[in-house]
């Protein structure tokens, strides 16, 4: 390894990073990831911790390049639509500032009419146009989940609906990558971005197999067989989380290396292993020594330890009854039990730590969606399709096993009452979480919204259903599991959190990190 | 990624644009008498972990085709 001449090296561990713009080639959610995923990376083998800010004042600014900008156009990490690779033009819809789009004009042929309310260019024969498509997408009420170039005579492919090719196809181009040949009926060509739904089937990985071009097929998990015709992997693609994370060795003092197998490698190489050679992490630990052991562990119980998951959310409103990361833990503890009727004293896997054997009845392994601490009283919401039997059961005609909720007094169980009872119509699948607001109002999430309850009516306001990102900007729009500990919301997707601290009534995502490593200290 | 190579250069042009580029020639060019270029090919050969051939043989040429970082190999 090599570090850079001079003491080029960070003299604090609390590292601050800020994503000044993105990239039109990914889903910001996407880039979040990676960079976050990169620093992650380096932490978990030194004392640094790695958090993210979004201002100058950050100690590492990721600044996507930009080209070929027309117009003086200034980046305020808003979004450009870009009209091509590598030439964007700003519109004036809220997005960045500069020479705004002088209606009609005419770029690489195409003519450009109007903008759209989300900012999108129209093209003057009423295609939507602009962006590549970046599936799956809705617009104008309609989803579109793949390309196609039938009905075309000129080559160029379209977004289409998954529905009817003939009238939806209409909706901007597909960023061709190479054309492959579409067989039995399937889209082709474009880039996958898993994971991905199309005509039913998920797509979630890559794999040559069954071809003698090398070329990389989008295929689904169950078959490879005959599901793998469809579209292109990003063969000649490159991992945004290999490169990040190569780059932020630069920015952390380390220089290139000359094995060929380390990250710090000048050469970019793709790897499904775990990125850091000894090299990397002997480069690193020379300029900030490893990462501290955490504090001795107490003996692990004897039961095997339940894999990490995510765990069901458990929002506190009073003085929180139990705090993961102090005081000696005797690793994960269930809900409270309560007595013979109380909820289930399992832990709070949310997956049985051991398959349950399909003969037994499943409904002894107790999964929650969400355990809240509303007014006092514990809250189980369950979307499951049955009741556990350690919960009191009811006449099931009354309430089909499902959206339920049990109220845990301390002393009682009181339920399950169905969701409508609180005034969550049928819409509410599923409660993923609560955050406690002053007043007595908790907010209810499911999906993409919340609503707000009132604990003392114990009914949420219909009218009060808001999308999750109008007052939470930047936290994944498909979280499973969102608390408040220490007066911070977490909101979780898969093993990551994103971290929202408020200031002067405006919610800022703070951090990233892994559940287990920087939340349960796993 | 810096664009793809652009394709119409010599492999010499590449090679001497590649060398300076990445820190291993102090001047954009090299002086005809090909010592200097040997010196830089070797330099480069060595931090890469490549063969010490001093030539630009294949593999090198290769190396100067991948996708790499942008951050210079040698130079502050």
């Amino acid at each position: 390894f090599q570090t850079f001449e001079g003491d080029l090296k960070w003299h604090h561990h609390n590292i601050t990073y800020w994503i000044q713009n993105y990239s039109e080639d990914l889903p910001r959610d996407v880039v979040d990831d990676a960079f976050a995923r990169a620093f992650a990376l380096w932490s978990a083998v030194t004392p640094l911790t790695f958090t993210r800010v979004y201002g100058r004042e950050a100690d590492i600014v990721i600044q996507f390049g930009v080209r070929g900008i027309q117009g003086d156009a200034h980046f305020d990490d808003e979004e450009l639509w870009s009209l091509g690779k590598g030439v964007v033009v700003p519109t004036y819809f809220g997005n960045a500032k500069g020479a705004a789009c002088h209606f009609p004009f005419t770029f690489e042929g195409r003519s450009y009419s109007a903008c759209t309310t989300d900012g999108r260019l129209y093209t003057n024969d009423g295609n939507a146009d602009g962006k590549p498509c970046v599936f799956p997408f809705t617009f104008e009420g309609r989803s579109y989940s793949a390309c196609t170039s039938d009905g075309r005579s000129d080559g160029y492919r379209w977004c289409a609906t998954t529905a009817n090719y003939d009238q939806d196809k209409l909706y901007g181009f597909c960023p061709t990558r190479v054309d492959a040949t579409v067989t039995g009926g399937n889209a082709a060509g474009e880039l996958c971005v898993f994971p991905f739904t199309f005509l039913g089937k998920e797509y979630s990985a890559c794999t040559t197999e069954g071809r003698n071009d090398g070329h990389l097929w989008c295929a689904t998990t169950s078959n490879f067989d005959k599901d793998k015709k469809w579209g292109f992997c990003p063969d000649q693609g490159y991992s945004l989380f290999l490169v990040a994370a190569h780059e932020f060795g630069h920015a952390l003092g380390l220089d290139h290396s000359s094995v060929p197998e380390a990250l710090m490698y000048p050469m970019y190489r793709f790897t499904e292993e775990h990125p850091l050679h000894r090299d990397d992490v002997q480069g690193i630990q020379h300029l900030y020594g490893p990462r501290p052991e955490p504090e001795p562990r107490p003996p692990t119980t004897t039961a095997a330890e339940p894999q990490p998951t995510a765990p069901p959310t458990v929002c506190v409103t009073g003085p929180p009854t139990a705090r993961p990361s102090e005081g000696p833990t005797t690793g994960p503890t269930g809900p409270p039990a309560a007595g013979p009727t109380g909820p289930p004293t399992a832990g709070p896997s949310a997956a049985p730590t051991e398959s349950p054997d399909p003969a037994e009845d499943v409904c002894n392994v107790d999964i929650f969606d969400a355990i809240a601490e509303i007014g006092n009283r514990l809250h189980f919401f369950k979307a499951g399709g049955c009741v556990p039997h350690s919960l009191p059961q009811t006449d099931v005609s009354l309430s089909p096993a499902g959206r339920q909720v049990w109220v845990y007094t301390g002393a009682s169980v009181l339920g399950p009452r169905r969701l409508d009872k609180l005034g969550l119509g049928p819409e509410v699948a599923q409660v993923t979480g609560a955050l406690p607001r002053p007043g007595g109002k908790v907010l209810l999430f499911s999906g993409q919204s919340f609503w707000r309850f009132d604990v003392k009516t114990q009914k949420v306001d219909p009218q009060s259903v808001t999308p999750v990102d109008q007052m939470f900007p930047g936290v994944p729009m498909s979280t499973h599991d969102i608390f408040q500990y220490q007066e911070k919301a977490y909101f979780c997707q898969d093993h990551f959190f994103w971290r929202v601290n408020s200031w002067n009534e405006v919610n800022r995502v703070d951090y990233v990190g892994y559940v287990t490593f920087d939340l349960l200290k796993c | 990624f810096p664009g793809e190579r652009r394709t119409n250069l010599t492999n010499r042009q590449l090679a001497e644009e590649y060398l300076h580029r990445y820190g291993y020639t102090p001047g954009a060019e090299l002086s005809e008498d090909g010592q200097s270029l040997r010196r830089a090919l070797l330099r480069l050969q060595r931090r890469l972990s490549l063969p010490e051939t001093g030539e630009l043989d294949s593999t090198t040429l290769n190396a100067m085709r991948a996708p790499r970082c942008g951050v210079p190999d040698l130079g502050r």
